[in-house]
């Protein structure tokens, strides 16, 4: 689990599902069953709840990824909610029934896994609102060279500091979300190189509008105010990439 | 949105933790 939200809701559950798996496989699950009408019933309504929430979202967003990907995750919990079911109604004419106890393993694996599906589908469509932020920053950058006067700089710094301030809070925040501490310290090395050169930005655009002016010097504080928008964007083009990477890379690994 | 479908799901795996420990015969608060 790469976020410590998803990763406080599953991985109790989790670690409960593999330990009744292992009773299961190891034929320690022999006794009778309990009557599970109730926590089966419990589960249901929270399944319940949850699909009518999901299905609210994907109506609300215009995420179209996010659409694609949430149904079939809902699915998922909702069939493994009705093995659930079914093995219930099984279990209390048969407390031993052998194919109950499988569509109960099957159904709690199904609402974990679907569950993750459907966490990891709306925490991947909150990252790609922080990429928007950041694809404005970008798209900011790009105009650096058309600014050639004061008054431009002026409307470019304040149209700028909004994006870059909202764009840094956002990474930010997903950082210290993360539960993989090499995502983390990638994250908030490329934040601290932006805010390192945004300063060196505004202050290789002014030397650029002087130097336009009086017509010296013009080449190198070209090339330096280039330099400054290429460095930025390579920064931020870097947490556009780790932001989306959810997986443990090769470092982790060794 | 977002917050709705995270507290969603926490008591739904909860939910199934109870059921999974009632499976198990040791019910869990």
């Amino acid at each position: 689990f790469h976020t410590k939200i998803i990763e406080s809701i599953l991985e109790p559950v989790a670690q409960q599902v593999s330990r009744l798996v292992i009773l299961h496989e190891e034929a320690e699950d022999g006794n009778a069953m309990p009557d599970l009408a109730q926590p089966v019933r419990v589960v249901k309504l929270a399944v319940d709840n949850l699909v009518k929430v999901g299905y609210e979202t994907i109506n609300g967003s215009d995420d179209q990824i996010l659409k694609q990907d949430m149904p079939p995750a809902l699915r998922r919990v909702e069939e493994a909610s009705l093995f659930l079911l079914d093995a219930s109604a099984m279990l209390r004419t048969d407390p031993y029934s052998g194919p109950a106890r499988k569509k109960l393993i099957e159904g709690s694996r199904g609402i974990l896994q679907g569950t993750s599906a459907l966490l990891l589908a709306s925490d991947e469509s909150e990252v790609r609102k922080i990429i928007r932020v950041c694809k404005s920053v970008l798209e900011y950058l790009a105009i650096t060279e058309v600014v050639d006067r004061m008054d431009d700089l002026v409307t470019f710094v304040k149209n700028l500091s909004p994006v870059l301030t909202k764009m840094t809070k956002e990474v930010d925040n997903r950082e210290k979300e993360l539960t993989h501490q090499v995502h983390r310290d990638m994250l908030i090395r490329s934040l601290d190189q932006v805010k390192v050169l945004t300063p060196v930005l505004i202050s290789g655009i002014k030397i650029y509008i002087t130097a336009n002016q009086s017509g010296q010097g013009l080449k190198e504080a070209q090339n330096s105010r280039d330099y400054t928008v290429r460095k930025m964007s390579d920064e931020i083009h870097e947490i556009i990439r780790v932001l989306q990477l959810t997986t443990y890379d090769e470092e982790e690994w060794d | 949105d977002a917050h709705e479908m995270v507290r969603q799901a926490k008591q739904l795996a909860h939910a199934t933790s109870t059921l999974v420990g009632a499976i198990r015969g040791q019910a869990e608060d």
